[in-house]
């Protein structure tokens, strides 16, 4: 009867050459916060599907990790959000693609879910969705951080450069 | 991109994951984790799995499944297939990534094929561990 939970947090540079003790403490301290989350639901006898959902909602907070509020950019300068859960007991599943608006994508994806009869919606479907669902929204600037913006300008560089730095962490943020 | 799985103590399982996607990537390029079965699955019989990495090879191996498929049709234990996945079809077509993943035994699996990974596991006794590198 025992429980366990989990996580992976993509966050930006992952060079050893470019991490540094503090921003190594950041990440640790983001990625406990998000563990954290998902345990305070497990202990209390509650679902697994509310514990990830839990988790996920702390790091799409956190701007250093790449989703919700530290989502990357695309070519446009622009930042589309994706999401998707699943729930083991009965296959029931959501997901997002295309959104940009909704503070926390993985609680659309749930919308789509619990709301809908459909598996998957995209773009301005998606964020009626959480409108009706009355789900918190951000505006560019909330989505705003500069790493981000940097690490556009920087990739956009090298692809005009035709050079790859293999720096997956750069493109994966 | 960011996720997580999780069994309670219930025994269900679930999987979430979120993400911004790839840097440049071009606008409308749809990755793996709005694709079930590529970068989030869920399955009580088998494994919850939240994929992160380079997405189109997620979608073209179909990673998600194919780990909760080697379990349930091969018999093998979550950490052996969720290697697999990771170190041997995804970097047969050069896919840079990795995976977290719970079973239905409770046990779990971190793998990765890259640099590092930011990752974190909690259970009962309510320690967070949090890794970055091997």
């Amino acid at each position: 009867s025992s429980f366990t939970l989990a996580l992976h947090g993509g966050a930006g540079t992952i060079l050893r050459a470019t991490m540094t003790e503090a921003r190594e403490a950041e990440y640790r301290a983001g990625l406990a916060r998000a563990l954290h989350a998902g345990y305070a639901v497990l202990a209390a006898g509650g679902l697994a599907l509310d514990a990830v959902t839990a988790s996920v909602c702390v790091l799409e907070d956190e701007p250093l990790f790449n989703a919700g509020r530290g989502a990357v950019f695309n070519t446009a300068g622009t930042q589309e959000m994706e999401a998707s859960l699943m729930d083991g007991r009965d296959w029931r599943a959501g997901a997002v693609t295309m959104l940009f608006g909704p503070k926390n994508p993985i609680l659309v994806a749930r919308a789509v879910m619990e709301r809908t009869e459909h598996v998957c919606l995209s773009g301005d479907a998606a964020a009626r969705l959480a409108e009706e669902a009355g789900l918190p929204f951000g505006d560019t600037d909330y989505f705003f951080t500069q790493a981000r913006w940097d690490a556009l300008a920087e990739t956009l560089r090298l692809n005009a450069e035709g050079v790859d730095d293999g720096d997956e962490s750069r493109k994966h943020g | 991109t960011v996720g997580a799985v999780a069994r309670d103590a219930a025994g269900n399982l679930a999987a979430a994951t979120s993400t911004g996607g790839r840097t440049a990537k071009l606008a409308g390029r749809i990755g793996d984790t709005p694709i079930l079965g590529a970068g989030t699955f869920a399955d009580n019989a088998s494994c919850a799995v939240s994929c992160t990495g380079h997405g189109e090879s997620f979608m073209r191996r179909v990673t998600a499944h194919e780990l909760s498929a080697r379990m349930r049709h091969r018999g093998e234990d979550l950490r052996t297939a969720a290697d697999q996945v990771v170190m041997g079809d995804l970097a047969e077509i050069g896919g840079a990534g990795g995976l977290v993943a719970v079973g239905a035994d409770g046990s779990f699996a971190l793998p990765f094929n890259c640099e590092g990974m930011y990752r974190g596991h909690i259970g009962p006794d309510g320690m967070a561990w949090t890794g970055i590198y091997r």
